[in-house]
C-alpha cells in the first residue's frame, strides 16, 4: 500500500479502525501514531478522535480503538501521556465502563480492555495522577473488582517524547 | 494561562 503524504489523523484513524478490517492493520495504526508525533496539535486531536471510536456500538471498531490508543501510548511519548491523563479523556473511557453511562450496552471484551489498560497506565505512568484517580474511582464504585492481569506485552514502556516542535 | 484554567476545569466524571 503506497504511503499516503499529507493523510490526516482522522483518516488514518478511519483505516486503522475500519470494521472491515480483517485484522489489526498495522500500517495504519503506526501510520496514525507517525501523524500524531508529526502534528503540533496531534495529541490532542487524536485523544479526542479516539474517544469517539473507543465508543463506537461496533465491537471491532472499538477494540481496534483501543489497540491504536495502546500504541499511541508507546509510541507518541509525554505529550500524548498528558492528554491521556486528563480527565477530559478519562472520562470518556469511565463512560465506556460504567452503567450509568454506556457500560450495559458495551461489550465485556472493550470494557476488560479498557480496564486493562487503566490499571496498566497506573503501574507505568505514577506521574499521571488523575489516571490513578479515574483507575481508584472505578474500584470504589464496584466497577473494577481486582485489579486485572496484565500480559507481559502490555508492559508500556514510554518512549522518549519526540522533539517538541514549539519551545 | 490557557493551560492553567484548561487545568482548572478538568474534572472527573461524576458518578
Amino acid at each position: 500500500m503506497a504511503e499516503a503524504e499529507g493523510e490526516s489523523l482522522e483518516s488514518w484513524l478511519n483505516k486503522a479502525t475500519n470494521p472491515s478490517n480483517r485484522q489489526e492493520d498495522w500500517e495504519y495504526i503506526i501510520g496514525f501514531c507517525d501523524q500524531i508525533n508529526k502534528e503540533l496539535e496531534g495529541p490532542q486531536i487524536a485523544v479526542r478522535l479516539l474517544a469517539h471510536k473507543i465508543q463506537s456500538p461496533q465491537e471491532w471498531e472499538a477494540v481496534q480503538a483501543l489497540t491504536v490508543l495502546e500504541a499511541c501510548m508507546k509510541n507518541c511519548g509525554r505529550r500524548l501521556h498528558n492528554e491521556v491523563g486528563k480527565f477530559r479523556f478519562l472520562n470518556e473511557l469511565i463512560k465506556v465502563v460504567s452503567p450509568k453511562y454506556f457500560g450495559d450496552r458495551v461489550s465485556e471484551k472493550v470494557k476488560t480492555k479498557v480496564i486493562e489498560l487503566l490499571f496498566s497506565w497506573t503501574l507505568a505512568l505514577p506521574e499521571e495522577a488523575k489516571i490513578k484517580d479515574a483507575y481508584h474511582m472505578l474500584k470504589r464504585q464496584g466497577i473494577v473488582q481486582s485489579d486485572p492481569p496484565i500480559p507481559m506485552d502490555r508492559t508500556l514502556i514510554p518512549s522518549p517524547p519526540p522533539r517538541p516542535k514549539n519551545p | 494561562l490557557g493551560e492553567e484554567s484548561e487545568e482548572r476545569d478538568d474534572h472527573l466524571l461524576p458518578m
